[in-house]
This record gives C-alpha cells, sequence and structure tokens, in this order.
C-alpha cells in the first residue's frame, strides 16, 4: 500500500525570483499492493516529480509519503538508496543509462546490487525478451532511441520489484514494440503482484491499467478505476 | 529537393567484431521542395540515422544526398555547419539543448548564428506559442521531458528553415500539447514553404503528412501518398 497525503512539491522559480512553482500540489492518493496504475496528464502536470518523489529520490516540500510501513519522507540517502535496490524498480523519463557499460552490463547492474546467481542469463534473457538480441554489447551511444528505452525497462525489471516505476516507457517505440513492453510490464504485475505506477501520455498503455489517475497543474483531477 | 541515392550506413558492430551493422541499405529517395513527409518504422529501423545523414551530422558509408544543387555528401565540415546553421532545422530525438543555457536562450541561439534584429521577441513569441510563457528563464534542469522537447521544437523552428528535420517531435507530450506543435509544424510547410521531414512513432501526426514512408532494418519498404 502506498499512503501518499497532502504531498506538495515547491520549486524556487526558475529565473531565481521569490516566487515558487508549485508542481505538486496537496496531493492525497492511496494505492493498493499489486494495483496498476496509470498517471495521466498535460506536460508539466507534476507526473516526473510525482515519480521521483515516491521514489525517494526527491525531498517533498511537505506532505508525507509511506510505503507498506517504511515513511519514505523521513528516510536519508543510504536507507533510501538501500529501499530503492531491494524494492523498486525505476524507469526514467530519459533513462539513465550509464554510458561506460553496455547494455547487458547496464541491465546487470540492479542483479550485482543483490548479489544474484545467474544474472548474466537472467540478464539475456530479459533483453531478447524486449527484442534487443544482437545489441548486449552496445553501449547507449550505439543504440537507437527506442532501444535504451528497452535497456532501460529491462534493468528495471530484471529484480522483479514489488513496486515499479515507469516514467513514459514506451515514448519512442513503435506499436509493436510497445505492445512487448506492455506484455511484459502487465507480466510482472499479474505473476510478481508488483505494483505498477506507469506515467504515460500513451493511451493504449493507460486502457491497461486498473485505474486511471489524472494531473493537471499539480492537481489530482480525476481517478477512476477501470470497469 | 532531395535527392537520396543507393545510400548506405553500415556501424561496426557493437561488440567490436568484424561484421558490421547496416543502419540503411541503398536507401533511394526523392524528396520534392515543400512536401510534408513522415517517417515511420520499428525502433532500430534507420530513422535517426537517415535523419543525421541529411543533417550532414554523420559521414555516410556509400550513396549519395544532393539537396537542391548541394552534394552534402562531399561537404567538409565547416562548409556542412554553415549550411545546417542556413537552410536547417533540426529537432534531436533527445534534444540537445544546453544545459548553461535558459530556456528563452537556446532557442535564441539560432537567430544568434544569424545576427536577426528583434531576436528575444521572435524567440518569446515562439515559446508562448508552444505554451511555455512563463519558463524562459528556467534551465533544462529545471523543466519537464516535454517542456525540454518544445523550447527543442521552438529553436528549430525560429529561423524559419528551408528545410526542417524532426526526430520524433510529439515523443514526450500529451495529445493537446502534440496538437500544438504539429499546427506549428504544418503552419511552416504552408506558410513558408518549408520542406519537413518528421520521425514519428506518432501515427497522428503521421496522418498529416503529405506521404509517409516506412523504413524496416534499413531498407525503404513502403511509400505512399496521401490521396
Ligand atoms: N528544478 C525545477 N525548478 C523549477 N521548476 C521545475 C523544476 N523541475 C520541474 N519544474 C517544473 O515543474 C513542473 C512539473 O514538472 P514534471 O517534470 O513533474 O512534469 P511532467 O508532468 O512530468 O511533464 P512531461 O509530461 O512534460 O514530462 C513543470 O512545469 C516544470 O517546469
Ligand atoms: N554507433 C553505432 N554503432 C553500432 N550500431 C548502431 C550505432 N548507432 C545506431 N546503431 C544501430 O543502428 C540501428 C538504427 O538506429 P537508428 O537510431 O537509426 O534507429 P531508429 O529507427 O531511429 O530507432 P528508434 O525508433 O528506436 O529511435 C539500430 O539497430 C542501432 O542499434
Ligand atoms: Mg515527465
Ligand atoms: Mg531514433
Amino acid at each position: 500500500m502506498i499512503k501518499i497525503s497532502n504531498l506538495t512539491m515547491v520549486f524556487k522559480q526558475g529565473g531565481g525570483s521569490d516566487s515558487g512553482i508549485t508542481a505538486l500540489d496537496r496531493i492525497d492518493l492511496e494505492i493498493p499492493t499489486g494495483q496498476c496504475v496509470a498517471i495521466v496528464g498535460p506536460s508539466g502536470s507534476g507526473k516526473s516529480t510525482l515519480l521521483g518523489l515516491i521514489a525517494g529520490l526527491d525531498q517533498a516540500t511537505s506532505g508525507s509519503i509511506i510505503i507498506d510501513d517504511t515513511i519514505i519522507t523521513k528516510m536519508n540517502e543510504d536507507d533510501l538508496a538501500r529501499f530503492r535496490r531491494d524494492r523498486i524498480g525505476l524507469i526514467f523519463q530519459f533513462f539513465h543509462l550509464l554510458p561506460t557499460l553496455t547494455a547487458l552490463e547496464n541491465v546487470l547492474v540492479p542483479l550485482e546490487l543483490k548479489r544474484e546467481r545467474n544474472a548474466t542469463e537472467t540478464a539475456s534473457a530479459l533483453l531478447k525478451e524486449v527484442g534487443l538480441l544482437g545489441r548486449e554489447d552496445h553501449y547507449p551511444s550505439q543504440l537507437s532511441g527506442g532501444e535504451m528505452q528497452r535497456v532501460a525497462i529491462a534493468r528495471a525489471a530484471i529484480t522483479r520489484p514489488a513496486l515499479l516505476l515507469a516514467d513514459e516507457p514506451t515514448g519512442n517505440l513503435d506499436t509493436e514494440n510497445g505492445q512487448r513492453i506492455i506484455d511484459l510490464l502487465l507480466g510482472l504485475n499479474r505473476s510478481q503482484k508488483s505494483t505498477l505506477i506507469l506515467v504515460t501520455h500513451d493511451l493504449t498503455l493507460a486502457s491497461h491499467a486498473d485505474r486511471i489517475i489524472s494531473l493537471k497543474d499539480g492537481k489530482v483531477v480525476k481517478d477512476e478505476m477501470k470497469l
């Protein structure tokens, strides 16, 4: 269960003036374990900011986030890093692959942090599943945009995390590759009971979620369960 | 008129082995001045590679590209840089904004290279047109994904280039902002007679083009004029 209460994020105004930008405005949300949620909304509405706070990558201005019994908003950086390593898979809007590691090595990073055996076979199989057979030894600079995106997806999925946070996971993919990713993510949700939070502009992806939350100007303006 | 003949791009295999990756395989295409063309195809099919060669950013393995009477594939780097500055607007798949310049300053760069007067008013008006009023003074790190994308679009459009090359220009945008961008780009095509080449996975955007070229494994597999 993810419990978000009165969550607010104010950035100092870009130009250095005193007024702030309220990227999130007193958000209240409860997401039951194992739910698949799509978060949609206009560009700039606060989606990536919300995901970053849930992952503990940023510090909220006020409010709280509790994941199961852990108060994310009260943890220090080391504990947050450990929590993420053990429980969260993250797909960033712009991937954040390590440029000095190959596709395979990038996917292996979370498994090595968790010291899993047979890591290489697991990573190769997952790269094949996302259609990257033949690209394992490429560095990010030798991959297309959608190939980099798929490496980022494989890296987040490989530990079968209890909570997967995905920011625009199909943004650089054609319909067919996008569907492969949808199947992979939904598969995690059903077989692993992973909680999935998918930020997306892709209405096909959103249509597969159990619930669609719409943001606008940092607020929740709609919250619909699929019937 | 863009005339592409027998264009081939082979990358050395990612892993350093001797076999190469044929990202483009003997492409022949003619694009009349003022046409609006969508280039579609699966992830990894060669779209960004093709755009990079047309822009003279990379060197083809073989074949030729002629834009009006200029043989792009025979030019040196300085001449290519000047040609791009004077005639081409480029929207990269991952934007390539300068991190140390604000949104407004990023948009101004092409105008300053061309020494235009009233540059600041033109840039501000264009940022407003893409919905970025209030974000002019933000640095790229202070912008959302779709906001950065729109800065990149404004930067490419500001010189009203004779040839605009756009790689996934709506990839990080919701429907409404995406439509604003479609209107802007089509407006350039109609009023400026700019030739537009739009690489995209967005079928809505592609549907507005005069012609849709489909790539697969580095080859043109379909080339359809809209009726
Ligand atoms: N460091 C920052 N300083 C100032 N403003 C910021 C900063 N980071 C983000 N913002 C602003 O906060 C708002 C929300 O940003 P966020 O990245 O969450 O949007 P988003 O919904 O993910 O948008 P997109 O769909 O374009 O990716 C944006 O309007 C952005 O300009
Ligand atoms: N420097 C490189 N070395 C080796 N292979 C490369 C290199 N750059 C690109 N490739 C390969 O060339 C192919 C075409 O890449 P390109 O970026 O043109 O694809 P794309 O159609 O733009 O894909 P996407 O829709 O994912 O952006 C890809 O399979 C990619 O792995
Ligand atoms: Mg975002
Ligand atoms: Mg590409």
